[in-house]
């Protein structure tokens, strides 16, 4: 007979390690950094300050396969009361909002502290104080798996005496530093690449010290809370807005809830389609809601969402990371105007770097970033891949391979259809794909054009 | 100011439905009768009934890219009392036991009720009468997703006139049949291939009529529920176990709550660890605790997994089915010996295919089932597709690529370690990856003689 139950998120969770990434000690390192990383610069850059970030990683000095985990950032902290949440309940987050940042599940730290907790036995160690705070908190904090709530084994507080904000975590996990090295250092190096206004400091286990200093103090703007878009909204979203909504009608409700609606956008499309603008949109039927939703995803005369809440990483700064990392002859960028998927905006860039001292391969080297996290594993599965590899005819821009071909591909928005938690790759979505694709089209039709000239130079040369 | 939360379950998954695989209408119409297909299945091939199953795809009268799918099966149907929750609540499940089912997670199912929910809002109906029920049982049921629980809009029962046992589940969801087609046709082709006792048959949306009649009336030995196994149990979960046993002293907990372990076994184990077999588990120090783990993970006495709980598809029948698709001049397969990976048996499968009407490609033909699943994506991104293309040296066996060679590959177990809930891969679990090498170079083995024959064999006529 079968035995029917439910379980909690951080059971699931726990069961299932290898969907967040964390599925052998090797990765379970690399994710381990990764998401503190990632937590550490959220804290920061988000919010307009200049990151300062120390990574430490040392070996344990007894228990075999044992690292201690240590990332201390100079971000906005933590308030107290929610520390215990933020790091001892599965699917607690304050990224929850329609906002680009790395985070996205509520998951990552809480990830850490299970593979910590079930390899090692060790609560994680947080330390924080708030921007403005006048006290430093410390917790010890391990996660009640069956129930998916904190425990808090230690908690205290002190005065603060200088004016230091920021978070550290400490945590020690089983790993696996030979085999995992080196993909650790190159997501930090490439993290780094495109936040050339932070300092990030990592100590390995071998003792030795990776430092990419800042190289210009100018932030870019932090990106900002938006509103959802019209395009893509699904019947359960268009619910939960009218739930959610203080609108009394169907015009306070367009033009309150969603971004590029204006009045006169509002009173056209009610018009266009015979709805009343005066009517309580909690009033309305099954019906008349799939109307509704239907229309708003298909109505063309919404402005188209605007940039400014997002955070890309430019064009300037892309060629010059490329520059930098691959020495290449031909550096070329583009970043392209946002577009809606699901009513989130979302923008593509794309980067190309040819020859110089860049390796000549049978593929195109290909670095992917999705909200300025470097995607290192499953590339064969990222939808990146499939736009590089199969959706592009190369020679028709002169590219006969082996070359030595770099792509850079950065997709940015307030959500990232991610195929996993462990973020290692983008879904299949057409118009990421479509963006892609023009992105990659674009540039490489400047190469197209660098290529030609520079044959004719050469044969001029000739003669 | 952050703004922190938590969501629930089935806020978590409709946010984040591409990380079921549903991430376009296609994938979505494809992972739909996946979900579906798996769950029948389960229903009666694991519980020694030989399935009887009717998938039907038919395309909305007047919705456009609406799909209606209906699956019905012959199994043991779902207590009434239990529906609700089984289509209703995320994360709830009767396949949380240590037993070999396709189904691990208890998401499949609201995954089709949820991506319906959002992209055509009608509620799913199941109709059900468990085996010896006098009644039929009939539901519209919906998600609650804030709450994370279903939403009964209809339910009835009526008295059974005929001695039906099953299921019968139907669902309106956005789809896309034309991208979706192949896809779906292969997965369904390549189940009835390793379930040849089973009756599956498919109408699709252009009225053709698919049928896999059984060719076999003898059904395997269902898979039982077992007993975790000693080797790479982790501390939390012998912490649960401890929690759950009723066993009043050490010696009897390790005999109660582990396979593998008898009388005689665990008084040695005991012994060479210095621990007291009258000692109550339940008053270990977490110190104790660290040391019983360790110990459990590296006494290399424990008997090894046995087999008889798990149930595999079988050489013989692995060389059948690639005869049937594929007519090679060669085939030949194994089933290796019982592993253990995190205190789960698992045991893995692989068949080798060469020539006849094989295609000569670059890379070998490679085909995935994890528990009798077939696995169509990610291919790149699965450790078998590491071990087929980078650990196994083809020349040394005698093939020079392109060549016509294809490997089928099947993992089978109490879990399954995927990288992802919609089940596309398996990730790179050491243990797992050194079986499948080490399988295929068995089979290898057997195509470098066969090869060797046939040339001597050619060298000979030549003459
Ligand atoms: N270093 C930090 N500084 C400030 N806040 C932090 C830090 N680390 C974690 N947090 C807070 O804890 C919350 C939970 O972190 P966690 O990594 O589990 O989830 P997330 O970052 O929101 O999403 P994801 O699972 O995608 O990483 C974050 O949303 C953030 O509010
Ligand atoms: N056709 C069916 N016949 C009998 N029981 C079923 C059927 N479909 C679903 N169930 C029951 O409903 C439960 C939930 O199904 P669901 O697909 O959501 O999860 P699962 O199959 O347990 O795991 P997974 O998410 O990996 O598919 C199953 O565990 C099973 O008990
Ligand atoms: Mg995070
Ligand atoms: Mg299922």
């Amino acid at each position: 007979v079968e035995k029917f139950k439910s379980i909690s998120p951080a059971e699931f969770f726990y069961r299932n390690k290898e969907i967040a990434g964390f599925s052998n000690p090797a990765r379970a390192l690399y994710q381990s950094v990764r998401e503190l990383l990632e937590n550490a610069l959220d804290a920061t850059d988000a919010h307009g300050i200049l990151p300062d970030i120390e990574i430490t990683i040392t070996r344990d000095k007894s228990k075999s396969f044992v690292y201690r985990i240590t990332v201390k950032d100079n971000g906005i902290g933590i308030p107290p009361h929610y520390v215990p949440d933020a790091f001892g309940r599965v699917l607690f987050s304050s990224k929850y909002v329609l906002r680009q940042t790395r985070g996205m599940f509520g998951l990552g730290a809480k990830m850490v502290v299970l593979y910590g907790q079930m390899t090692v036995g060790e609560p994680v160690e947080i330390i924080t104080s708030p921007i403005g705070s006048r006290r430093v908190y410390a917790f010890k904090i391990m996660i009640d798996i069956k129930e998916n709530k904190p425990i808090v084994l230690y908690k205290a507080s002190w005065p603060k005496n200088s004016d230091w904000h920021g978070t550290i975590v400490r945590v020690a996990i089983e790993g696996d530093w030979g085999r995992a090295r080196q993909r650790v250092i190159e997501y930090v190096r490439r993290t780094a690449i495109v936040t050339p206004y932070a300092n990030i400091v990592m100590l390995t286990p071998d003792n030795e010290v990776y430092v990419y200093r800042r190289v210009t103090e100018s932030l870019p703007p932090p990106p900002r809370e938006t509103k959802p878009h019209p395009h893509g909204i699904d019947l359960e979203m268009l619910k939960m807005l009218i739930k959610s909504s203080d609108a009394k009608t169907l015009e306070e409700f367009l033009i309150k809830e969603f971004q590029g609606v204006g009045k006169v956008t509002a009173e056209r499309f009610m018009r266009q389609y015979g709805f009343d603008p005066n009517r309580d949109p909690r009033t309305f039927t099954q019906e008349e809601l799939e109307k509704l939703a239907k229309a708003l995803k298909e109505y063309s005369e919404f402005r188209a969402p605007r940039a400014d809440h997002l955070s890309p990483i430019g064009a300037e700064l892309i060629k010059l990371g490329l520059q930098a990392i691959l020495k290449p002859e031909f550096v070329e960028a583009v970043t392209r105007k946002p577009v809606v998927y699901e009513g989130h905006a979302l923008i593509v860039e794309v980067g190309l770097a040819y020859g110089g001292a860049i390796p000549p391969s049978d593929h195109p080297i290909l670095l992917r970033y999705a909200n300025k996290i470097p995607l290192l594993y499953d590339e064969k599965s990222d939808v990146s891949w499939k736009v590089v590899a199969e959706n592009i005819d190369w020679s028709y821009y002169g590219i006969q391979f082996p070359a030595p071909l770099a792509i850079l591909v950065h997709v940015c928005g307030t959500k990232i259809p991610y195929k996993g938690v462990g973020k290692e790759s983008i879904a299949d979505v057409p118009v990421i794909e479509s963006e892609i694709e023009n992105g990659l089209r674009q540039v490489a039709r400047a190469l197209k054009a660098y290529l030609a000239k520079k044959r004719r130079e050469e044969e001029l040369q000739r003669k």
